[in-house]
This record gives C-alpha cells, sequence and structure tokens, in this order.
C-alpha cells in the first residue's frame, strides 16, 4: 500500500502470519 | 517467505488493519511504535520457541499480549477486537 515503511511491512508479515497460525490452530 | 494460495486474504486484513492504526493514531506515533514493538516482540518470542523445538516456552503468551495491546488501544474497542481476530487462542 502507500508509503509503507519496512517496519509497517514487519507489522503486516507478524500480524498475517499470527492469522495463519491461527487458523491452523482452529482446523 | 513465498507467497501461499490462501495466504493473501490474511495478508490484505494485516495491511487495512495497519493502516487503520497508523491512521487513528497519527498523532500518537509513540503508541503505533509500541504496537510494532509489541508485535516484534511476540514474533521473536514465537521464533525462539520453534528453533527450540519444545524446550522453549516463549515468555509473551497470547494472552499477554492481547492484555498488553489493550491498555494501549484503551477506549478503541473496534481496534481492539479487531486485533483479536489476528491472535491465535485469544
Amino acid at each position: 500500500s502507500h508509503d509503507f515503511t519496512p517496519l509497517d511491512s514487519s507489522a503486516v508479515y507478524v500480524l498475517s502470519s499470527m492469522a495463519r497460525r491461527r487458523r491452523a490452530s482452529q482446523s | 517467505p513465498p507467497l501461499q494460495n490462501n495466504q493473501p486474504v490474511e495478508f490484505n486484513h494485516a495491511i487495512n488493519y495497519v493502516n487503520k492504526i497508523k491512521n487513528r493514531f497519527q498523532g500518537q506515533p509513540d503508541i503505533y511504535k509500541s504496537f510494532l514493538e509489541i508485535l516484534h516482540t511476540y514474533q521473536k518470542e514465537q521464533r525462539n520457541a520453534k528453533e527450540a523445538g519444545g524446550n522453549y516456552t516463549p515468555t509473551l503468551t497470547e494472552q499477554e499480549v492481547y492484555t498488553q495491546v489493550a491498555k494501549l488501544f484503551k477506549n478503541q474497542e473496534d481496534l481492539l477486537s479487531e486485533f483479536g481476530q489476528f491472535l491465535p487462542d485469544a
């Protein structure tokens, strides 16, 4: 997206990996 | 890491959420920075645990992550409840 800093990108990465772990633990 | 088939939904959700937080706390960069630090600490702990192959218990549990974020996001119920959608076992 627009004006994302490397820090923002890493937050996105952590959040989406959290969500994946969540889905994995639910299935 | 390469994108997998089922990843984009979660990835887009994460992007939207980070944007929302950035906008909400535009005038309070310290809050946004603290949020990032909590996330990174959590990620680091998860990585340590994974590398230790079950011989290491993360010091920052999901419950503690949620509690810390709740303190940061006080009076921002919508952000907090959306955060709960990312967190495993929240």
